[in-house]
């Protein structure tokens, strides 16, 4: 954990009495090192660090009794009053309300489709999902066995164009009484515009009051590239975050968040459906500082 | 008296940056960093980066396929890394070099999992070998190898996608291995990790944990047509020695690559 990982710095510090602010920049350079081996992406952590520097010089850290804990307690509030902003509840507009999910290709989406519309029955909305990946193989029997799983209501594809069902099942779920859609999309590269601008057009005709980024929790540097490409072409509302029942440390969160400043809605924990659970700021700040 | 960059903040930190953007890892970076601050400026500092790197990536030619019949390969690594599809693809490239080859949907557990291998062994008109779903994998494994017993041809498991953070997951991989050890001591012939380019530092600690359970033979990188690097595999082949030997381009059939040192080499370094 943090405090072991810089007890060595920060052991020397203690015998030390003044800190000098060469000792300060060593003890940010460990915190810049961890928050790099926790995936944030390299100028996240430069602006972090900045800010952490900021706050630390401000707080007289040079001259306090245990600088090594105090720096560590900055760099916590720091993260957790960032991804405190990143925290915001599902928005529904419309009737029936429909919700988008999209992202990278095997990041969780057809599974997390599952998984919201379990979640949004138990807040007693009656929920259809809808397949609009006709591409991937077995794709539309995927999550056909997911809302079975589920108990929720399921769009048959009359086509296999994804602009199509993406404007047919709003009015069809609308006519057999449902209140939201959760519309399944295939995954895509942010640098395939063939497939952006497909989305694009989805969007114009679904008109859904969330579009929620599906990322995988243990995304590496390029997660700044994929969001930002992502939300500067779709203006998204949200993002889930899949997988973090694994050990990766989860800086695509910080990474995701400080790029696009869109809240982190939900995340997932695991294959079941139940696996899924709100966004704790504070939780995911110590997993990314370890 | 030469120059070197080591004096040059500007440059250590533009190597720095590229390094980890990359997703190589702080430690890595620095030992790289380290080892070419003698150089006398960039260029020549990134040209000893490359033979350094692919230093790491050359290891030891393995010989020549084992003749067991059938030869068997497994497919193995965390959840929607792209090991179906890239089984489909593996099986495409023995199809094309005039080999027979078979599937074996282990996957027992995901929605759609066996659906989604089967409509690849019809689009490839090859024969899949599958179970109920919930039934255990390591026995339609063994039913898949030992019905083909003598058979001349590529045998091609998938298996569920799992974490490594999850014992009673990594012990079902394990024991697919042991049962058909059964069959044949040489069994699996290959065990390949799938890993996703996307993925940071977990991707180390995932080729360490499924290490553990089952002796990897080899890696296999997909999704290399998106804008991540992939520099994770330089860690986990300096120090587990596991080479890699395909890359993924997409997600079509003929989207993947036998492993070239040089071209991935040079591909991060433009
Ligand atoms: N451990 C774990 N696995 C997950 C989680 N979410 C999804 N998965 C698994 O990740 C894999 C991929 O999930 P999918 O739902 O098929 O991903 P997808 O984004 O729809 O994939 P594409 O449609 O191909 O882009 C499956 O094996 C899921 O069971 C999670 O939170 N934790
Ligand atoms: N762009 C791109 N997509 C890929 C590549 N390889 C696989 N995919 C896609 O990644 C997604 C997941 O692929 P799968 O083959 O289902 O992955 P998996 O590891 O079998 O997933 P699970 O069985 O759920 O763990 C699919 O949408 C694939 O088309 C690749 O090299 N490039
Ligand atoms: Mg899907
Ligand atoms: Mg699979």
């Amino acid at each position: 954990n943090i405090q072991n990982s810089f007890s060595k710095i920060f052991r020397k510090w203690r015998s030390k009495g003044k800190l000098t602010e060469e000792d300060l920049d060593r003890g940010l350079l460990e915190i810049k090192n961890a928050l790099l081996e926790a995936d944030v992406n390299y100028d996240v952590v430069k602006e972090f660090i900045e800010g952490v520097k900021e706050s630390a010089e401000g707080e007289e850290i040079l001259y306090a009794l245990n600088p090594g804990q105090m720096i560590v307690k900055i760099v916590f509030d720091e993260l957790v009053k960032i991804l405190g902003k990143a925290k915001k509840e599902i928005y529904f507009k419309g009737n029936p309300a429909v919700i988008m999910l999209l992202g990278l290709q095997g990041s969780g989406k057809t599974t997390t489709a599952g998984k919201l519309a379990r979640f949004l029955t138990k807040k007693n909305r009656k929920t259809m999902l809808v397949p609009a990946d006709t591409r991937r193989p077995g794709a539309v029997e995927q999550l056909k066995q997911i809302a079975e799983q589920a108990g929720v209501g399921f769009y048959k594809p009359d086509t296999d164009n994804p602009v199509e069902i993406a404007r047919k099942a709003p009015k069809v779920a609308y006519i057999e009484g449902y209140d939201t859609v959760i519309i399944d999309t295939q995954g895509r590269l942010h640098v395939d515009d063939k497939l952006m601008q497909e989305l694009k057009k989805m969007i114009k005709v679904a008109k859904p009051s969330e579009k929620l980024f599906v990322a995988d929790g243990m995304t590496g540097q390029d997660a700044v590239k994929i969001a930002e490409t992502f939300n500067n072409n779709l203006d998204i509302t949200g993002v889930i975050l899949t997988k973090m029942d694994g050990d990766a440390r989860g800086g695509a969160a910080l990474s995701i968040f400080s790029v696009t400043k869109k809240p982190i809605k939900l995340i997932g924990v695991g294959e079941k459906l139940s696996d899924i659970e709100q966004f704790y700021p504070d939780r995911i700040a110590s997993r990314i500082l370890g | 008296l030469g120059k070197s960059i080591a004096k040059d903040k500007i440059v250590i930190e533009e190597l720095e940056r590229t390094l980890i953007e990359a997703d190589f890892g702080v430690q890595i970076t620095m030992d790289i960093i380290e080892a070419v601050k003698k150089s006398p400026d960039k260029k020549s500092a990134i040209e000893e980066i490359k033979k350094y790197l692919i230093n790491i990536l050359e290891l030891p030619e393995k010989e020549e396929r084992s003749e067991t019949k059938p030869y068997v390969v497994m497919f193995v690594g965390v959840n929607g890394v792209g090991k179906t599809t890239t089984i489909a693809k593996m099986a495409n490239i023995e199809l094309k070099n005039g080999n027979d080859a078979s599937l074996v949907a282990g996957d027992t557990f995901r929605a759609a999992a066996i659906e989604q291998l089967t409509i690849w062994s019809e689009r490839l008109k090859i024969p899949i070998f599958k179970g109920e779903y919930g039934a255990d994998p390591a026995s339609i494994a063994y039913r898949a190898i030992s019905e083909s017993k003598g058979e001349n041809r590529i045998i091609l498991i998938d298996t569920a996608g799992r974490l490594h953070t999850n014992k009673n997951l990594m012990m079902e991989m394990e024991k697919i291995v042991r049962v058909l050890k059964k069959i044949d001591d040489k069994y699996p012939n290959e065990i390949l990790i799938v890993l996703d380019a996307s993925i940071g530092q977990n991707n180390i600690q995932q080729a360490k944990q499924f290490m553990v359970y089952v002796p990897l033979t080899g890696i296999v990188m997909t999704k290399l047509d998106g804008t991540a690097k992939g520099g994770s595999i330089f860690p986990i082949v300096r120090d587990l020695k596991i080479p890699v030997k395909y890359i993924g381009t997409g997600e079509g059939i003929d989207d993947i690559s036998p492993f070239s040192s040089e071209e991935f080499v040079n591909t991060l370094f433009p």
